[in-house]
């Protein structure tokens, strides 16, 4: 499973419209203070299922939904779409359970695509391939190709230190993830 | 189970001092159990010896060194167990210049097996990528991204 | 007592906004107290919006707007009863190029009243300062200082 | 009161005597990771008679003396010296408690220094112009000249969050200093 493609449109500071492509090898993200940067991270994190506010960096879950400008008003929805490419190598050998939500034929698809929306209204929706799912399913779906566990491979602005101030028992955990 | 943590918890020590004397060029450093005879509960320390200093518990370390070390760490992590991508935002900040160079080398290693974005303010860290995305506020508190060369970066996103 | 808190507050305030627009080319901040009607016990609360941005509790802005926020209300403090001497060290450090050149500036001014000392890893920095002093390690463990030119630093430093 | 010079020997990184002159106008203080430039802002802080190994980023006050490294031994005792250039208007107007212990010429010489000492085996040495003294009187000139409280004046690395992550009640405790 490669990430090939970001997609965003009413999440935090992108009211507007945001592609990005993600190819193989380095891909840099610059930019002034404040511009949104580390506001893509979020939204990684959320659409991959990240339902703690403080983990967004905000105080509930809401505050992810476009808040508005002087120029502009608040949005009534945000919503993130991950594209993966799914590569064959992608699934494991032993069977995972899919449970019924998640079609056998995804596993042939060439690409997978993972969806979540919030309303101002508070309702949520998760879509796979733009079918309707349940979180479950999504995280089931990031568990079985080695998305799951975020620990260690997404490093948030400032926690770079986090290992090395850590309690021993906190460490643990970072090298029970990988065992 | 017992015997993988302690299986792992090896192999991520082996890696672990191997990136740790790539990022420092020398030294040694080393995890250890706090408790070895309790493996389903014991924590993990850290003693490292940056080249020519004293072996010390790593809170001892400068900001820059805690830095190295942590990545180091995440290197020997990531190298077992491969994700799919990794994000790193602005993992290069307390490094000096030629720290910088060798951690943008080492995720460029890294890039081969597994998509690798960096976030970071660091002209050194931005020449070692393959691409590169600006994103500007033109329009006042709403973000957009568009695709930049290095020599663009003075003029589009200098606020 | 309670008079005095008062007036210092208004003044360190008045001050705050000031350093607050210039450092982000606009835009308003304010000192709120969480309990005006206690003078003696209330606390302080910080509301900012960035220009163009909507108004917000400190708490959401990003990593380098905390650090301009606050250096905003450090200065302020530092202005109303300034110390012979301050140190910052590697508050540049989060700071994008065009924030490092507009901090450099401030602490140009500041320098005016008192001496200020910078340890930072940024070459535009570097260049804000009237003399340089390196720190090495060429005896492994063992800190030397001497002082330096901007470009000599890149062999002498580099480690 | 102007800081002319620092003077370290057997503090943290510096085994062998350094001196560092601070004109007027803007220092910078560079060099690679680990070389001891933040060793500089602890070897000021703990002359100026800060007791908290915390804040003096370590376990235990004898922290601070050179430790040793692979080649050579650790030193026996910490020194460090602050030389102030005494200007006429350091003086605030109404009289200072200095005690008997502060004699009244200093206020008339050109330099004063402030020097503290620890040995290893944990005694320790306050001199203001090579003249022993005790804490409590380096305080009080401290007090006297705007230095001592450091709250706002000494930044250090990775701190300058700290005001705007701190409790409405820390916050409080800066403005308070600056009354
Ligand atoms: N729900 C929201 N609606 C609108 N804007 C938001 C929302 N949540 C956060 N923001 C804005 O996003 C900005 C922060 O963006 P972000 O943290 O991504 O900046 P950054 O590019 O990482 O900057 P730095 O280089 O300083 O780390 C803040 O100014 C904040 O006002
Ligand atoms: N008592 C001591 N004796 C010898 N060395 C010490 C002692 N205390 C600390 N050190 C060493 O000082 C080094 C840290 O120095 P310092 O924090 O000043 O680095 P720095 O120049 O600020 O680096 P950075 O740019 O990464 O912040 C550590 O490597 C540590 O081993
Ligand atoms: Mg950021
Ligand atoms: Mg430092």
């Amino acid at each position: 499973m490669k990430l090939r493609r970001i997609h965003i449109v009413g999440f935090k500071s992108f009211r507007n419209e945001v592609d990005i492509e993600i190819a193989d090898g380095v891909t840099g993200i610059v930019g002034p203070n404040g511009c949104g940067k580390s506001n893509i991270v979020d939204a990684i994190k959320w659409a991959m299922g990240d339902m703690s506010p403080t983990s967004l960096r905000g105080d509930s879950l809401s505050d992810v939904i476009f808040k508005g400008t002087e120029a502009y008003r608040a949005s009534g929805m945000a919503e993130v779409t991950l594209t993966f490419e799914n590569e064959a190598d992608s699934w494991p050998e032993e069977e995972i359970d899919w449970g019924e939500s998640i079609p056998r034929e995804y596993r042939d698809m060439a690409e997978i695509s993972i969806t979540r929306r919030l309303h101002r209204s508070g309702e949520s929706e998760y879509l796979m391939n733009n079918v309707e799912c349940r979180l479950r399913d999504i995280r089931n779906l990031l568990a079985g190709t080695g998305l799951g566990k975020q620990g260690y491979s997404i490093i948030e602005q400032g926690q770079v230190g986090f290992i090395v101030n850590a309690k021993p028992s906190e460490r643990r955990l970072l090298i029970e993830e990988a065992s | 189970s017992r015997r993988r943590f302690q299986a792992t918890f090896e192999k991520i020590n082996e890696k672990f001092q191997e990136y740790f004397r790539r990022m420092f060029r020398g030294g040694q450093a080393d995890l250890t159990l706090t408790e070895p005879d309790d493996l389903l509960d014991t924590g993990v320390d850290i003693d490292v010896q940056p080249p020519g200093k004293q072996l010390q518990n790593v809170s001892l370390l400068s900001g820059g060194e805690k830095a190295m070390t942590a990545t180091s760490l995440i290197f020997a992590i990531f190298t077992l167990k491969p994700s799919p991508f990794a994000i790193l935002d602005e993992v290069d900040a307390p490094l000096d210049e030629a720290n910088v160079g060798r951690y943008s080398h080492m995720v460029r290693e890294l890039s081969e097996t597994s998509q690798m974005i960096l976030i970071t303010h660091n002209r050194r860290t931005m020449e070692g990528c393959d691409r590169l995305y600006g994103v500007t506020m033109q329009d006042a508190g709403v973000s957009k991204v568009v695709s930049v060369k290095l020599d663009e970066i003075d003029d589009r996103l200098a606020s």
